[in-house]
């Protein structure tokens, strides 16, 4: 289950937009024991003035993508914008039996996207 | 000739996920083992913290450790014995002779690159006779499958908790990667003329690291 992109392209600031992933879905719930999914997220959005600005937990910082989004401003074919990523993120654990009938606990890092910002 | 088919996108997230093929159904005779239970909770947990806001994660949450059991690792395993449904009943114990157990473990889905943390034998013990008490005084010895010596030796002072034996560097050496079977004999012998045990469940946990699942903490600051 994805949030829906905006306007059907990248409108709208950048931000974490929700996405969960079931393992339902992809038929594999009978040897996943748990957890039954997991919210991945994932980014989408602007990344022009003053979106690029802000930092995720509200600093503003001056980085490159603000330079982007500044020369973007002032010659807007130069470089083109900076990017909408993952600046923060997660791990997971998943637990599961595999072929052997062993029950296995695995842990999986940068699994899911808690906070976006421009680069 | 036709190219292969490109992996579908559950294919593709089973290969990201470590994983070569979807497991088959989950075997229904086999409950999960309350010690992953409460390691997958724990983990569970502390992720769920990690990504909140007001923790940093490298502070919640070290990568590629396992907490609850204090060593490095990314997969932990609960592996059951293999020789258990084959184990003969054992015989009278006469002329104060115990039995001797073999157990067999499959351990051909660990992949080369995993590296041990811990190997610990988990043994569960049943007085003979009902009438036998459970506390007595034992030694648990413990050899490689066919002729070879005693690679481990334990003193065993009750029969009624679990038995826990640390493998790694006696019977298997630290840095070597995992066998595709891990086959030992055990032995229970009592130090006291009292009456032979018997051995009613044995399990392998097995922690590895896997570097390639894991990155080192933030960058160094310039």
């Amino acid at each position: 289950e994805a949030e829906p992109a905006v306007g059907g392209g990248s409108g709208g600031a950048c931000r974490t937009r929700r996405l969960y992933v079931s393992f339902r879905e992809v038929g594999w719930h009978r040897w996943v024991i748990a957890p039954r999914g997991f919210l991945a997220n994932y980014c989408q959005g602007k990344c022009a003035l003053p979106a690029a600005l802000s930092e995720p937990g509200g600093t503003p910082a001056l980085n490159h993508a603000v330079l982007r989004a500044l020369m973007h401003s002032a010659a807007p074919g130069a470089a083109g914008l900076p990017c909408c990523v993952p600046a923060r993120l997660s791990p997971i654990s998943v637990l599961f039996f595999d072929n052997n009938d062993n029950v296995v606990l695995r842990h999986y890092e940068d699994m899911v996207v808690d906070e976006c910002g421009c680069r | 000739a036709r190219a292969p088919a490109a992996p579908g996108p559950a294919a593709s997230l089973l290969r990201a996920l470590g994983l070569s093929d979807a497991p088959r159904d989950a075997p229904t005779s086999r409950p999960v083992p309350p010690v992953m239970w409460r390691l997958f909770r724990r983990r569970d947990h502390q992720e769920a913290r990690a990504g909140s806001r007001r923790t940093p994660p490298a502070a919640a949450l070290r990568p590629c450790h396992v907490e609850e059991l204090g060593v490095a690792g990314n997969i932990v395993r609960h592996v059951p014995d293999r020789g258990a449904a084959a184990r003969r009943p054992e015989p009278a114990s006469a002329a104060g002779q115990c039995p001797e157990w073999t157990v067999v473990f499959d351990l051909s889905t660990v992949e080369p690159a995993e590296r041990p943390s811990q190997v610990r034998l988990e043994l569960r013990f049943a007085a003979e006779e009902a009438s036998a008490g459970m506390a007595g005084s034992w030694e648990l010895s413990v050899a490689r499958a066919g002729s070879g010596p005693v690679l481990l030796r334990q003193a065993v002072t009750a029969l009624g908790t679990p038995v826990r034996a640390e493998l790694l560097g006696a019977a298997w050496a630290r840095n070597a990667s995992a066998p595709r079977s891990l086959r030992l004999t055990l032995a229970l012998r009592p130090r006291a003329p009292t009456v032979c045990a018997r051995l009613t469940e044995a399990s392998l946990l097995l922690v590895t690291l896997d570097p390639r699942l894991c990155h080192p903490l933030a960058r160094p600051r310039r």
